[in-house]
């Protein structure tokens, strides 16, 4: 089974076009393995991104550089999903 | 005695559970529900549809498709619990059962079991189906961009290994294949609605092209009651548009294909996460957010039964 152990979700909320050109630069970047859930499409919508641990730190320092904020929304991904497993397994046995 | 009544619809569950659920849901309500199978998945499992029926043959029907991306987990979590309340509600909900007492439903609840199954097992980040593509070692096709509607166009990928890969042809994944067929068999689907999620939007044709649809205006005056319904509940804000317009342009969708071949009243929701959770939205969410999705999918059912086309 796939581990997402270290992995963290990012949510970045557009501020303007310049924004979203830079973070669909990101979308191009495949050494990153990024999972986009939410992509940049408009200011209206934020963009969430999974970012595997291995590219945590560039991944950061890209929209650091280019003065982007995010907020972490998901601290661990498998902390998380372990979290959802538990209860369904709970669930279960009841 | 089997009943539905044990079933703890604010949990998630694997595909073998909602399955023998849907026998439990189908013994309690014989007059209503019936369990049809549409087809096999690529890895051979059974795609069940529930319809439901008071009468008729071939009488004006409502397609509800969820979980056509498989790791959307409170899109399918919403199919069952939509499912059960069309069942027990019944008879007792006045606008359901004037529905019902016209029109059927059919709700296709693990569009993508193969996928399903695999955020069970192997990867709960998922999204595609499980298919083999020849001289590629990536699997899966995005069944939202395999529908013979604006194919290979933009917003889908030709790689393999794209969690937005369109795939080899129109309709090359049997999942797709076996909904395609069904609807063009019955031939008198009014309604196609096609539920994921998540970011909250309520969306119409067309994804694979940014000009209107014909019936623009009307769909978009729907969708916006159909929010503030959905919204009464819990003030959970949706956009609405089309997929085109609030997303991106997006190739290959089922709506689009459902409206061009002449199903007016076609639309996809992005269901909630109002919070900090994406595709991993707890499950004490999943019955508050079938709840206020409900309060819309009626409005629009309404409307489909009250604007006969």
């Amino acid at each position: 089974e796939r581990v997402f152990t270290g992995d963290q979700v990012l949510r970045v909320n557009v501020r303007s076009e310049e924004d979203l050109q830079l973070l669909r630069a990101m979308e191009t970047q495949e050494e990153w393995e990024l999972d986009f859930w939410l992509h940049p499409v408009s200011t209206e919508l934020p963009v969430d991104i999974r970012v595997p641990r291995s590219s945590l730190s560039s991944v950061k320092e890209y929209l650091q550089a280019h003065a982007i904020p995010f907020t972490v929304v998901i601290e661990n991904m498998q902390e998380v999903l372990d979290e959802e497993k538990a209860e369904m397994e709970m669930n279960r046995m009841q | 005695e089997r009943s539905t009544r044990s079933f703890n619809f604010g949990a998630y569950h694997p595909l073998e559970t909602i399955y023998s659920w849907m026998d439990t849901l189908v013994a309690q309500y014989p007059q209503l529900v019936t369990k049809e199978e549409i087809g096999r998945s690529y890895e051979n499992r059974p795609m069940y549809v529930l319809k439901f029926s008071t009468g008729g043959t071939k009488r004006p029907a409502i397609w509800i498709d969820t979980g056509i991306h498989a790791r959307e987990w409170v899109s399918q979590a919403t199919g069952v619990w939509t499912a059960n309340k069309i069942a027990s509600e019944y008879t007792t909900d006045a606008s359901l059962t004037s529905l019902l007492n016209t029109m059927d439903i059919y709700m296709l609840i693990l569009t993508n079991p193969d996928g399903y199954a695999y955020t069970h097992t192997n990867d709960r980040m998922w999204r595609k189906t499980r298919s083999r593509t020849s001289g590629s070692a990536c699997r899966g096709v995005d069944p939202n961009r395999n529908w013979d509607a604006g194919f290979g166009g933009p917003g889908a990928s030709k790689s393999p290994c794209s969690d937005s890969y369109h795939g080899p042809s129109a309709h090359s994944e049997i999942e797709v294949k076996n909904v395609v067929n069904l609807i063009k068999s019955h031939g008198n689907f009014k309604s196609f609605i096609s539920v994921h999620a998540y970011s909250q939007l309520l969306m119409y044709p067309y994804g694979y092209s940014c000009r209107a649809v014909p019936h623009q205006q009307e769909l978009d005056s729907i969708g916006r009651v159909a929010v503030e319904k959905l919204a009464v509940l819990y003030g959970t804000k949706y956009k609405v548009g089309s997929i085109c317009n609030i997303i991106y342009q997006a190739s290959g969708g089922s709506i689009d294909w459902s409206y061009d071949v002449g199903i007016k009243y076609s639309f996809a929701f992005e269901l909630r996460d109002t919070g900090r959770f994406g595709f991993i939205l707890p499950a004490n969410q999943i019955i508050p957010t079938a709840s206020e999705t409900w309060q819309a999918l009626k409005y629009i059912m309404g409307y489909v039964r009250d604007h006969p086309y």
